[in-house]
C-alpha cells in the first residue's frame, strides 16, 4: 500500500502455548532478486479481553496491566540446534485490542543472509510478565494474538508479514559507466575508472615498489529519490545516495628502512578499490552479519 | 580517492607520523626476493576474491 513493491505474507501458526507463538512464513520468491528491503513489518491481531476477566484483573491488580510482547527470529542450525536472535520487544496494555506493528526488518535481512535452499522465516513470538518480583502480575495471560483463521471466524485477523521494497532497476545503480557517454549531474549512479599513478606522486618515490598505479574506480552520478510519501512514512531513510557498497583492499610492496638497511615489504591497504557503486539510503538499517 | 587519502591510509597501516624520504641509492639495486613477491600475487587474487561489504 505504501510501496512501489508491496507484499502480503499470510503466515502459519505451528506452536502455540500460553505465553510463545511460532509464526513460519514461505518466503522464497516473495523478495524479488532486483529488490532492496526497505521494512518489513509483522502484524499480529490483538484479541480483545472479554470484559468479564478484564474487570476481574482491574480488581485484583489495579496498577499492572500491561505485558511485555517479544519477537525473535528462530533460526534452525545445520546440526538441528536452535538459534533465536532478539528483533523486538514492547509493552501492550490488555485495554487495546487491534493490530500491532511490529519491526521485524533485521529478521528479513538475517533471512536472506542464509544458504539456499532457505529455510522459511520463523518468527517466535513471546508473551511475559511486564517485570517479576514484588507486584507482578498474570496480565501477560490476558494477552492473545489471533492465530490462522481463529479471531472468531470473522474477518483476516491471522498474523501478516508486509514487505516493503524498492525495484532496484529503478531505484538502484547501472554497473560500470559508459566510457564514451561524459557524466553529467543527472546521470545515473554508475562506476568510472579512476587511475591512481603511484609513480607520478612525490612522497611514494623511492618507497612504495609496486604497484606503479591502480585502477581505484569511484561512484559518481545520482540516484533516483523515492516519492515523498515514503518520505513521510520512513522520516529516519535520508535521501539515496550513490557510494561505494563494495570494496577491495590493495596488496603494496613497499621498501622499509631497518637499521640502515632497506628491505622490501608486502602490506595490504583495505578499501582502496570501489568493486561496486550502489544507490543507498543514508540513515538505513546496515544489516549485521549473520553469526555462524 | 584521493592522492592524500592512500598516503593517510598507508601512514596509518605502518603507524608512522609521515612518510620516510629514502635515497635513490637506498633502493637501487634492491631485488626482490621470490616469496615476498609470491606473498604480493597471493594478496592480489584474495583482494579480487574477498570483497568487503559496505552499506
Amino acid at each position: 500500500r505504501f510501496s512501489q513493491n508491496f507484499r502480503d505474507v499470510a503466515g502459519r501458526f505451528l506452536v502455540s502455548d500460553t505465553s510463545t507463538h511460532l509464526l513460519m512464513f514461505t518466503m522464497e520468491q516473495r523478495l524479488q532478486p532486483n529488490s532492496e528491503l526497505v521494512q518489513a513489518v509483522l502484524r499480529l491481531f490483538q484479541e480483545p479481553v472479554p470484559r468479564t476477566a478484564l474487570r476481574r484483573h482491574d480488581r485484583l491488580a489495579p496498577h499492572s496491566a500491561r505485558a511485555r510482547v517479544t519477537i525473535e527470529w528462530l533460526r534452525v542450525r545445520e546440526d538441528g540446534s536452535n538459534r533465536t536472535s532478539l528483533i523486538d520487544s514492547r509493552l501492550v496494555s490488555i485495554h487495546e485490542s487491534g493490530w500491532k506493528a511490529f519491526d521485524v526488518t533485521e529478521a528479513v535481512n538475517f533471512w536472506q543472509q542464509l544458504n539456499r535452499p532457505r529455510q522459511p522465516l520463523l518468527l517466535q513470538v513471546s508473551v511475559q510478565r511486564e517485570h517479576l518480583g514484588p507486584g507482578a502480575t498474570s496480565a501477560h495471560k490476558l494477552v492473545r494474538f489471533a492465530a490462522q483463521g481463529t479471531w472468531r471466524g470473522e474477518g483476516p485477523g491471522e498474523p501478516q508479514l508486509e514487505l516493503h521494497t524498492l525495484d532496484l532497476k529503478d531505484y538502484g545503480a547501472q554497473g560500470n559507466c559508459d566510457p564514451e557517454a561524459p557524466v553529467t549531474e543527472g546521470s545515473r549512479c554508475c562506476r568510472q575508472e579512476l587511475y591512481l599513478d603511484l609513480q607520478g606522486m612525490k612522497w611514494a618515490e623511492n618507497w612504495v615498489l609496486e604497484p606503479p598505479g591502480f585502477l581505484a574506480y569511484e561512484c559518481v552520478g545520482s540516484c533516483l529519490q523515492p516519492p515523498e510519501s515514503l518520505s513521510i512514512k520512513w522520516p529516519f531513510l535520508g535521501p539515496r545516495q550513490c557510494i561505494a557498497s563494495e570494496t577491495a583492499s590493495l596488496p603494496m610492496i613497499i621498501s622499509m628502512k631497518e637499521g640502515g638497511r632497506t628491505r622490501p615489504q608486502v602490506i595490504s591497504l583495505p578499501n582502496m578499490r570501489v568493486q561496486k557503486c550502489s544507490c543507498a539510503s543514508d540513515g538505513a538499517l546496515v544489516p549485521r552479519r549473520l553469526e555462524p | 580517492l584521493t592522492e592524500e587519502q592512500v598516503l593517510d591510509t598507508l601512514l596509518q597501516q605502518l603507524q608512522l607520523s609521515q612518510a620516510p624520504i629514502l635515497d635513490r641509492a637506498d633502493v637501487v639495486g634492491l631485488t626482490i626476493p621470490a616469496h615476498v613477491r609470491a606473498q604480493y600475487v597471493a594478496l592480489l587474487q584474495r583482494s579480487q576474491a574477498d570483497r568487503s561489504r559496505g552499506k
